[in-house]
């Protein structure tokens, strides 16, 4: 992986990986129904799984080259099933 | 490779699909070539058959949407998610969507309608993905070069460990049609050229391949090799000094390379200087004595200059004025030491360059020891 420059991303980043992150990674399902505001720590662990399936640095940060895969064209097959 | 939560499969082999409609950036013939190319890719590793039907329900039934479409799943507009699809089972399940909102093509341009059919088809067959790039399976799009695309070992353990591998006997191209036998009497080659140290011999959607000094011969379907490559091609030809196979079909023309198949291919015949009346190609043969290729077209034959590319002046040329004992017209022909092999139905004349006449006449299959 090309060595990613950790950034601020902005808050259209944020969502946009919450709304990958949701129907790839099944972000919210793993989360207690009670509780629907989405913890610092869900969303890094599904940055994590995300970067370690396409084999990018496991950094849990929403780095360069982890928002430019989550803006490739791809299948809209999720790909982790829960 | 990965598969869906509890392993869904097809409980039988021979599986249906219907096209539901069509995208307006392809011609339909093109969308149903590309489907029919993709499901192929699955059913030359698997015992798996599949039919195409034209009314009434389908096990995977494909269509084109935009948006919302029916399913929890709306597409998103242009570019993002470009298809998707379900595992196998009754309703839904099977079904592959693609984004009416991105640009369908047959070539490189937009998005490969038969790259993405193939990966989505994996999903209708109980594929996962994969996190192997070289993997159709792996989920973004843009890795794989349609032209020179075939699985990869990664997607074949896959689709095998659900399905297992193809039955003993060859594959068939076309179920409908059973494979002819090599030393049927009356089998006619579609095309003949030399390729590296064999010779092969296409006809519809296989060719055999053969030692020229041996008896080990094989078969093999052209889309298991060249996915994107139609049958039927109907003349070939090879410089072997440039490791390059022309192979024709229609008034389009591919070139292999090292087995490949080049980029930017096919091309117009009349880019080589053909007159528009011409539609396809009978046989063609390149001579490296003379590094000029023969092309046969009914009853004429034309010659072109490989060195200066292009046609020499003063063609067509009638066969049987030239080559005496040729013709009319022919199927095939192909150089091998200082003789053409020209085919005619069932009949092959062995015809000396040196001495311009046919010295023997032969059975079409006598290659194969018939």
């Amino acid at each position: 992986a090309s060595q990613a420059k950790v950034i601020s991303p902005t808050e259209m980043d944020e969502e946009f990986a919450e709304m990958y992150l949701n129907h790839f990674y099944g972000l919210t399902e793993t989360i207690p129904m009670t509780k629907m505001k989405i913890s610092r720590d869900s969303l890094k662990e599904k940055i994590q799984e995300m970067q370690k399936f396409f084999g990018l640095n496991v950094t849990g940060q929403l780095d360069t080259s982890t928002l430019e895969v989550m803006h490739k064209p791809r299948c809209g097959v999720p790909d982790v099933h829960h | 490779y990965s598969t869906f939560q509890g392993r869904p499969v097809w409980k039988k082999h021979e599986i249906t699909y219907r096209i539901n409609n069509y995208t307006p950036d392809m011609k339909k013939e093109d969308v149903d070539y590309a489907i029919q190319k993709a499901f192929q890719v699955w059913s030359d590793v698997t015992p798996l058959k599949f039919r195409r039907v034209h009314a009434g329900e389908a096990d995977i039934m494909i269509s084109f949407a935009n948006g919302a479409h029916g399913d929890f799943n709306p597409f998103d507009g242009k570019d993002g998610i470009l298809a998707h699809a379900y595992e196998p089972g009754p309703g839904i399940g099977g079904d592959a969507h693609f984004d009416e909102a991105e640009t369908w093509s047959k070539n490189q341009q937009g998005r490969n309608l038969f790259l993405v059919a193939v990966h989505e088809l994996g999903h209708s067959l109980g594929l996962g993905h994969s996190n192997d790039r070289k993997a159709i399976m792996y989920p973004n799009y843009g890795y794989l070069d349609p032209n020179t695309f075939h699985l990869s070992s990664d997607d074949i353990r896959g689709i095998q460990s659900l399905y297992g591998g193809p039955e003993k006997h060859q594959p068939m191209p076309n179920p409908d049609r059973p494979k002819p036998a090599v030393c049927d009497p009356n089998l006619s080659f579609d095309a003949v050229t030399t390729l590296g140290d064999k010779i092969i011999f296409f006809k519809d959607g296989v060719f055999w391949w053969k030692f020229p000094e041996t008896s080990k011969t094989g078969i093999s379907s052209i889309s298991s090799l060249w996915p994107t490559l139609p049958s039927g091609i109907q003349a070939a030809y090879e410089i072997e000094a440039r490791k390059q196979v022309f192979l024709f079909k229609d008034d389009k023309y591919w070139l292999l390379s090292n087995l490949r198949l080049q980029p930017n291919y096919p091309k117009s015949i009349y880019s080589l200087g053909f007159p528009k009346y011409v539609k396809k190609i009978d046989g063609a043969v390149f001579n490296p004595l003379l590094y000029k290729t023969y092309f046969f077209v009914n009853s004429w034959y034309w010659r072109y200059d490989e060195r200066n590319q292009r046609m020499d002046p003063g063609y067509p040329r009638q066969i049987t004025k030239n080559f005496p004992g040729i013709g009319p017209k022919i199927d095939a022909v192909f150089y091998f030491k200082r003789n053409y092999y020209f085919f005619q139905g069932s009949t092959q004349l062995q015809y000396d360059v040196m001495l311009h006449r046919v010295t023997k006449r032969l059975r079409s299959s006598n290659w194969f020891g018939c």
